[in-house]
């Protein structure tokens, strides 16, 4: 979940 | 979605359009090195792997079809285009950009978050970006007057990376202090890559005249 948060950024 | 985070995209759209304005403009890709148009088209197709297996936003897919869309045909110009590929400073741009990439990608294979082949992708990528400007500050170190739309490619494209700092820093302390090593530490390389350009570029603007790095 931790790293999903990133994925939301280009 | 954060102001800074935004001010982060639109300053990173802003700098392509320059560049693809630049070389629409005037047919010459001089002073632009291939080599840092060709990472950069490999950091957004490994880090957009999941663009159409994952919708996070309209916005999020548009800019990532943008963003791989001008930075393919940036490269497609000053490959293939009769008049743009002319004015490439081949000789000049002879970073070997591979030397960069491996290292990134063994990296990548070393150090990510999980061992899949997206998030090792992904992983690549970010650390690929940290140093796909290399080549670009060397050509421009080489190149001896620097034409001003290149100088501001070159200053929103380091620009963008810092709001993205700015950014992390901002979500760290309103998102439950969530941590993110890889693309910060890669965001702080990158950024401080560009820290003499940005002494050059901010002095030369001061002192209105023409940009020179030294060599």
């Amino acid at each position: 979940v931790q790293q999903d948060a990133v994925k939301d950024e280009l | 979605m954060n102001v800074f985070r935004l001010a982060g995209d639109m300053t990173h759209l802003l700098s392509i359009i320059i560049l693809l304005l630049k070389i629409r403009a005037t047919k010459s890709c001089t002073g632009i090195s291939l080599k840092t148009q060709e990472l950069y088209v490999i950091v957004f197709l490994t880090r957009y792997l999941d663009l159409f297996t994952k919708y996070i936003s309209f916005y999020n897919t548009t800019m990532k079809l943008v963003f791989l869309g001008t930075s393919i045909s940036i490269v497609w110009y000053m490959r293939y285009h009769k008049v743009v590929k002319q004015t490439y400073n081949k000789d000049q741009d002879t970073f070997r950009h591979y030397f960069l990439a491996i290292p990134c990608f063994l990296l990548a294979l070393l150090i990510h978050h999980e061992f899949t082949v997206i998030e090792v992708l992904w992983t690549f990528s970010i650390y690929l970006e940290a140093v796909a400007i290399l080549p670009q500050l060397v050509l421009l170190q080489r190149s001896r007057n620097i034409d001003n739309l290149t100088g501001n490619y070159v200053f929103l494209l380091g620009a963008y990376r810092a709001l993205y700092l700015v950014n992390w820093v901002y979500r760290y302390f309103t998102e439950n202090h969530l941590v993110r090593w890889i693309p910060w530490l890669s965001g702080l390389v990158q950024t401080t890559l560009y820290a003499d350009f940005f002494y050059y570029y901010i002095k030369s603007w001061k002192n209105n005249e023409k940009l020179q790095l030294p060599a």
